[in-house]
């Protein structure tokens, strides 16, 4: 079993703490605080692999990684480098699929692509609009709020709403849970539910705060209270891992495979 | 009684409700959220005054705004119709310093320049060193941290720490509360406070949340706790008012007038 997600986000927006947070591992090594000022040139692109254990199935999961994305002073043609890396990876799988001994396929293809938008209350900027339009084609789009805590909850369905607006404006695909009228009823309302939140809004942590019930949560510890991460009043981020990790991860790998692939293997052909 | 101060800050970053919120006026209209998204090419300045009354005295406030800054793909030189505003204020006042009939001097300089940043927990980014080192010098560079919600107590330590430390590598001048060993301890004492908390972080709040104990407070109102604006234990805004508004007001004019404006005003005669 593996599984290759991309996480593009600007530095600052939470993206280490969220994939450690998503995966209860400790994906993204600790930032040494000490480098993060250096101006980078550009967007560089890394992968990270992790064994992991979810629901009782050993996953190799691999994280790619794009620093510098966004957090240049002219960001033109940032996207640049990361839709070469899907694309080269769609490559590397049809050469590896026209050979004559195809026994040993080794998937690296991006399954899935979490977009983080930042929590500024207003709508999608013009970055994450440009990023979309250029990679809805060639990946299962995710786009994700971090830091959710941000935002109150009116503040939040207003937010949302105008980035699905813009969404639509722009003819974005973005990755939807579906289901077929005759599925299972209790499938159908945790879709639907899951469908009414996305773009998940969700918050991150690493530390784990001991409440006045005695409980121990994983959370944000401030004077005014204690922001749970598992707590579904807090955030959608239960919702964001069981769509990844559980009810969705396989209909990603298919949608991969046998939409988003197979369409740029036939241009590719074409030309 | 006259003040000018600017703002700077990307959309989304809270500046509109911070300044309503340091003034307790609507200086800022509500927005028109539909407008938001239209990708504006560059950088405008716009001004809005208000009269407002503080400790009494009547004042009348000129907040220049700088919609667009930051927001493009493409930031290079969206620092430029920045300092071109503040120059060319510096030119008007050097224009009716030179005329015959000086009695009706009417004083439009930036008198501060907030510099919203981002609580990304990190550091400065490219795009606030480049600003900060071109206004320094021009400018009293008042740096405030927006949504400081965003950070606990912990984090808000450490990024202060880093933010300071990137100012002072970089030889960037920011307004500081000063004193001397002759003055009142009091007031010795309220500025070694003030100093020790720059950057000020701050929250914005346009509403008033009313809390279990009966008392109302400007704030925000979470699932997990309100958060209270004018609560030094939540944050640094009262003493960014007071410092701002009431305690050195004066001298942020006269920096302005006997420092700012005179090494402008020599090297524009020099040249
Ligand atoms: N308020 C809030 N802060 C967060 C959240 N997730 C991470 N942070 C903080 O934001 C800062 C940057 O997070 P990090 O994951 O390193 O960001 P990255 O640069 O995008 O990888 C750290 O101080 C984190 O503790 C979140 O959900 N809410
Ligand atoms: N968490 C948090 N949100 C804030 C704060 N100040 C403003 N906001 C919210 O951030 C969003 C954008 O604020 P606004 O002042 O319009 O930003 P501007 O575009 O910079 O003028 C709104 O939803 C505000 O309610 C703050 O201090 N903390």
């Amino acid at each position: 079993f593996n599984f290759t997600l991309m996480v593009v986000g600007e530095a600052g927006i939470g993206k280490s703490t969220l994939i450690n947070t998503l995966f209860n591992t400790r994906v993204f090594p600790d930032k040494d605080e000490s480098t993060i000022g250096e101006t980078r040139r550009g967007v560089e692109i890394s992968s990270m692999s992790a064994e992991i254990q979810e629901n009782g199935v050993r996953l190799r999961l691999t994280v790619v990684d794009t620093p510098g994305f966004g957090d240049s002073i002219n960001n033109d043609d940032c996207w640049q480098p990361i839709l070469e890396n899907i694309e080269s990876r769609f490559d590397a799988y049809l050469t590896q699929e026209n050979r004559v001994n195809r026994s040993k396929i080794s998937d690296n293809r991006i399954h899935a692509l979490i977009y983080l938008i930042k929590p500024t209350g207003h709508a999608l900027r013009a970055i994450d609009i440009e990023f979309m339009k250029r990679m809805h084609t060639k990946v299962n789009l995710i786009p994700v709020i971090t830091k959710s805590d941000t935002l109150t909850q009116d503040e939040l369905v207003g937010f949302k709403s105008r980035i699905i607006a813009d969404i639509n404006y722009h003819g974005i695909q973005i990755f939807k849970p579906q289901w077929e009228s005759f599925e299972d009823p209790e499938v159908i309302n945790e879709n639907k539910d899951m469908l009414s939140k996305i773009p998940f809004a969700v918050i991150g942590s690493d530390k784990i705060i001991e409440k006045p019930d005695g409980n121990r949560v994983r959370g944000r510890l401030y004077p005014w209270g204690i922001i749970e991460v598992e707590n579904e009043k807090h955030n959608d981020f239960i919702k964001l891992r069981k769509m990844l990790v559980c009810t969705h991860m396989e209909e990603l790998k298919d949608v991969t495979d046998s939409i988003l692939y197979e369409n740029h293997r036939s241009q590719k052909l074409v030309t």
